[in-house]
């Protein structure tokens, strides 16, 4: 059923002559359910489905084209809709901006969401990525609610042989923070990752705690890490975050599950910042540069 | 009706949109919007409200637990908790622990994730929170093993509830799936009937990948019971009004915050409530 609504827009344009309003609508409502499913927010999936209507009906469409390799081929309607489809959505998840900022010679990150979407394995990820690059990265345990979570990042670190610095008893996370960046800047880091504690975006207490965080620290990038299985209420927790932290990129996890990851697009729509990196499994090793294409094939099933 | 068609048509535009962004999905939506439809199409928005309100209380009544929620069919009660990565797991039963104490029954915990960076000490915090026994097993050894010795210690000490956790993972990785369901048979070839529950852990934010979930981890260990976690949260929850329909698995409990006293009973009229709200 996951590739249905895309099988389903091809059969109804399955030799088709010519793209009109009505046969074009058809496909259209097909990949409207498709795209509900896969959990893009509900006016994204409007607006999509406005521009593909509008591309498909007022383009001319190209019946012959050559391919990489120099060959002709003959593009039939139905196949036309679905590279617009195709692009329209690479669109919408683009650009393709894995870079992380460098302020003051250090490239300095702050990881920040919702409970349990992954901050703290991609903690790790990101040193093992910036090690791996010729980084020397520290990584700063800032949660102090979670049990265990320090000992969590310590753990993780240790496996990649990364210096996690933790706060004393007692003391507070903007603290932890700001002596992790003078630890950083006297140990000669040149890179240094925050790791956060979930919190509800609707916390004022824990959000006034973020903000305190990145101003002791003002870290070049601001990555909102989410879960590729949520669903419709991501658009408004990445806005609600989005409203108190000038977000420079996005993480998305949990790839490497079987949820279509739609959520991703009205994130991305709302907030207006990159996809940065995905998180395709639990081992410290599983992170990858964003690429839209795979992402976008992904959603429309 | 009173406002016209294009009132009507309105107010069904702004219903299914209440509906999506709760999660539904397109299927369970377009289900009830037809039974609102036929039922009050016409009515005033009120009136369409309230079927549609009912509607839902009514498939959620088919799933709220019935009986005493912390009652024990044995001894000890054998109670296995699974889910996807991050879903709550580790803290439900943190809390559940409290409450069983709290009921004045002694509870042992399993830590059956053996795999995670610091699982362990996460559930023994949790313990010491409880005033309860953490039966550990080597890093990266077998979970199988730690279930295992979970339920015998509790048999030996005439423990009454036995808390098995279980490391995150995600229903399409068939390994980890086998893995679950190889707990779970040795659970039962220690103690007969055990487990006695089996509770799949949702997080709340879940969108239509909580479909999935259900039926792969139903399919690896028969599920008797949700918890619902983070309901705290903006998210609705929603898709457990698909899931009553589809699966008619029991939820059992709702995840309201992270502390030890953040877990309520389920119930239907709250949610529904919470839902329109
Ligand atoms: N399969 C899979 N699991 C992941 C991925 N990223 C993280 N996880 C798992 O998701 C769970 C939660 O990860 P954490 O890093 O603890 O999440 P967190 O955001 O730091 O959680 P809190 O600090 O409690 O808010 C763990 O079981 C991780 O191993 C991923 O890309 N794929
Ligand atoms: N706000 C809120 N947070 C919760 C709730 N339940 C759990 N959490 C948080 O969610 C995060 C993940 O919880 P865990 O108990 O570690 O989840 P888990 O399923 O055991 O995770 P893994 O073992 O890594 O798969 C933690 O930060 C918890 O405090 C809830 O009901 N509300
Ligand atoms: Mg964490
Ligand atoms: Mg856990």
């Amino acid at each position: 059923t996951l590739t249905r609504g895309f099988d389903g827009a091809r059969e109804r344009l399955a030799g088709v002559r010519a793209l009109s309003e009505n046969n074009v609508d058809e496909a259209l409502r097909e990949v409207r359910a498709s795209l509900l499913e896969a959990d893009v927010d509900f006016q994204v999936v409007k607006d999509f489905l406005g521009r593909v209507k509008e591309r498909t009906l007022g383009e001319k469409v190209e019946t012959r084209v050559k391919d990489a390799g120099g060959q002709t081929h003959r593009v039939t309607p139905g196949q036309h809709f679905v590279a617009v489809c195709e692009q329209e959505l690479t669109e919408l998840m683009g650009p393709v901006d894995p870079e992380l900022s460098v302020a003051d010679g250090v490239t300095s990150v702050m990881l920040l969401g919702l409970q349990g979407v992954g901050k703290t394995t991609i903690a790790a990820k990101l040193a093992r990525h910036l090690q791996k690059k010729g980084r020397r990265p520290l990584l700063v345990a800032a949660d102090i609610y979670r049990p265990a979570a320090a000992d969590q990042l310590e753990q993780l670190g240790r496996s990649i042989d990364v210096r996690v610095h933790r706060g004393e008893t007692g003391e507070q996370p903007p603290s932890i923070c700001a002596r992790g960046r003078a630890l950083a800047r006297d140990g000669g880091y040149d890179a240094i990752i925050y790791d956060t504690a979930g919190r509800l975006a609707i916390d004022d207490e824990l959000m006034v705690e973020l903000e305190a965080i990145e101003r002791e620290t003002r870290p070049a990038n601001k990555l909102l890490v989410c879960d590729a299985l949520m669903g419709r209420d991501a658009v408004n927790v990445a806005s609600a975050f989005a409203e108190r932290i000038d977000l420079s990129g996005l993480v998305l996890t949990k790839i490497d599950g079987d949820s279509r990851g739609g959520a991703a697009l009205a994130v991305k729509a709302v907030t207006g910042v990159p996809i940065k990196f995905l998180g395709t499994g639990e081992t410290v090793d599983r992170l990858e540069e964003f690429r839209p294409e795979g992402l976008a094939s992904r959603i429309l099933g | 009706g009173l406002l016209g068609r294009d009132a009507d048509a309105a107010l069904f535009d702004e219903l299914e949109a209440l509906l999506f962004t709760a999660d539904l999905g397109v299927r369970t939506a377009e289900d009830l919007l037809e039974r609102a439809r036929r039922e009050a199409g016409g009515q005033d928005g009120a009136a369409v409200r309230a079927v549609l309100r009912n509607a839902i209380a009514e498939k959620l009544a088919t799933i709220e637990h019935v009986g005493e929620p912390l009652a024990t069919t044995g001894q000890p009660h054998v109670i296995l908790v699974l889910g996807v990565n991050g879903s709550g797991k580790t803290t439900t039963i943190g809390k559940l622990a409290a409450r069983y104490r709290a009921a004045g029954k002694t509870v042992l915990l399993g830590a059956g994730d053996t795999f995670r960076a610091a699982a362990r000490e996460q559930l023994q915090t949790w313990g010491e929170r409880a005033g309860c026994d953490v039966i550990v097993g080597p890093d990266g050894g077998d979970p199988a093993a730690v279930a295992f010795d979970t339920v015998k210690a509790a048999r030996a000490r005439g423990v009454d509830v036995a808390l098995i956790d279980t490391a995150g993972r995600l229903q399409n990785q068939a390994p980890l799936m086998e893995e679950l369901s190889k707990i779970a048979r040795v659970l039962g070839r220690d103690i007969e009937g055990a487990p006695h529950e089996t509770l799949l852990v949702l997080d709340a934010n879940t969108g239509q990948n909580a479909f999935s979930q259900a039926r792969q981890f139903a399919e690896a260990a028969p599920l008797t019971g949700l918890v619902l976690t983070k309901l705290d949260g903006t998210a609705k929850g929603g898709v457990i009004v698909g899931l009553a329909d589809e699966l008619a698995i029991p939820v059992k409990h709702v995840g309201v915050g992270e502390g030890v006293d953040d877990l309520r009973d389920f119930s239907a009229d709250e949610f529904v409530d919470a839902l329109f709200a």
